[in-house]
């Protein structure tokens, strides 16, 4: 499982 | 890119052409708190700042783009051109009360300790609760126009629509943000009430 931030949203 | 996510970005850009035209069209602002839409201008100023610094698709950067055009030309039309429609008796929410207290958890609570981060993880905070100015507005004055209560729905939905994304994307992509998905969660539950009236109201008329 990722932790990373989605900053492919918006 | 799933249906909730398109879904809650067609909202989001749904909310905002709502806004701008309703100003627009009647040529005031009576009834949209000015501090709310100060407050929006700020989350997408600290948020979209990655504009310059990385790319990730066409469909990204124009929305973003749109978002920060959209937000400063309500601010524009609000605060300049109608000015005189504004309602400002009624706009009386102490912002800092909301401003400062999320610089601070975004300085203690965030993934990274870096400017860019920390301003997204302010911009996530301050989103999910600039909206209580506009909401404070309407119960004070006990009324909001019914093109108001469509901004305000639309504009609700979309975090709604990102939650179920969120799901989707943990599902499918072993993917989450515990810092957006949490602040998700408030901003949809600061909607609920109104929800709740623009659904009943919707449905039985007034």
């Amino acid at each position: 499982v990722s932790l990373k931030p989605l900053k492919d949203e918006l | 890119m799933n249906v909730f996510r398109l879904l809650g970005d067609i909202s989001h850009l749904l909310a905002i052409i709502i806004l701008l035209l309703k100003i627009w069209k009647t040529r005031s602002c009576a009834g949209i708190s000015g501090r709310s839409q100060v407050l929006f201008a700020v989350v997408y100023t600290a948020r979209y700042l990655d504009l310059f610094t990385s790319y990730i698709s066409a469909y990204n950067s124009i929305m973003k783009l749109v978002f920060l055009a959209a937000s400063y030309g309500t601010i524009y039309l609000m605060f300049i051109k109608f000015k005189a429609s504004y309602d400002h008796n009624h706009d009386t929410f102490r912002i800092e009360f909301l401003i400062l207290p999320c610089v601070l958890l975004s300085l203690l609570i965030n993934h990274e300790f870096s400017p860019l981060e920390i301003l997204w993880t302010f911009s996530i905070y301050l989103e999910s609760v600039a909206i209580l100015p506009q909401l404070f507005m309407v119960s004070k004055t006990g009324e909001a126009e019914s093109i108001t209560s469509h901004y305000l729905f639309a504009l609700g939905s979309y975090r709604a629509l990102y939650i179920l994304n969120w799901i989707y994307r943990y599902y499918a992509e072993s993917h989450y943000d515990v810092i957006a998905i949490v602040a998700g969660i408030v901003q949809t539950v600061l909607y609920c009430d109104f929800f709740y009236l623009y659904i009943t109201k919707g449905i039985y008329g007034q």
